[in-house]
């Protein structure tokens, strides 16, 4: 463990915890994607299998809890509890465009082809692409509330500051997994257009 | 390379 995956981890924590304080105080899910939401719970279900076969660390295992938890607890309010807030007409990209080339890809770039490296690679690559329908309602809607800005950033800062940890293990350690630093870097890149918003206008934004 | 060593990562 080192201080950029530390806080890169607070940082994640931070924007899921966010987002689902945010659905839940203002009791509306507008302006969020669902459908970002509904990939970010397939990309914890995926990775996280391995919390039923292997015990890394207590910290390890809580965090995975705390992010499956609360990853279904936000779709579940985004389509259930607060289903008549959710906008549906904006959060119009299509899933099975990001889902279905990512499972390919898994199957054909991966380190070792079994059922949970096979599942892991998919997780990594499907997170790169998963906020893609929220950014893309945004552009849409042409705003984002403050809040869902926040969010954003702190979603967007976590594996930024991954790509730091990963050059700090290859430094210290001697360790690097291509797989997860190509995806970190697509997923980082596909943010850059929002920091620079975020940095620039400070209140809401319009993409 | 190992591929299960950076399985500690969330």
């Amino acid at each position: 463990m080192n201080i950029f995956r530390l806080t890169g981890d607070l940082s994640h924590l931070a924007a899921i915890i966010i987002l689902l304080l945010k659905i839940w105080k203002t009791r509306s899910c507008a302006g969020i994607s669902g459908k970002s939401q509904i990939l970010f719970a397939l990309v914890f279900t995926t990775r996280y299998l391995d919390l039923l076969t292997s015990f890394i660390s207590l910290y390890n295992t809580t965090m995975k809890v705390i992010y499956i938890g609360c990853a279904y607890a936000t779709v579940y309010l985004i389509y259930m509890k607060f289903k008549a807030t959710y906008d549906g007409n904006h959060d119009s990209f299509r899933m099975e465009f990001l889902v279905v080339p990512v499972g390919g890809l898994a199957c054909l770039v991966n380190h070792d082809f079994s059922f949970l490296e096979i599942l892991w690679t998919f997780s990594i690559y499907l997170e790169s692409v998963a906020i893609l329908p929220q950014l893309f309602m945004i552009s849409k809607t042409g705003e984002a509330e403050t809040i869902t800005t926040h969010y954003l950033f702190f979603l967007g800062l976590y594996r930024a500051l991954y790509l730091f940890n990963w050059i700090w293990r290859f430094y210290f350690e001697g360790f690097f997994d291509m797989i997860a630093i190509v995806a970190g870097m697509v997923q980082t890149i596909l943010y850059c257009d929002f920091f620079y918003l975020y940095v620039t206008k400070g209140q809401g934004i319009s993409l | 390379d190992d591929p299960s060593r950076n399985k500690d990562e969330l």
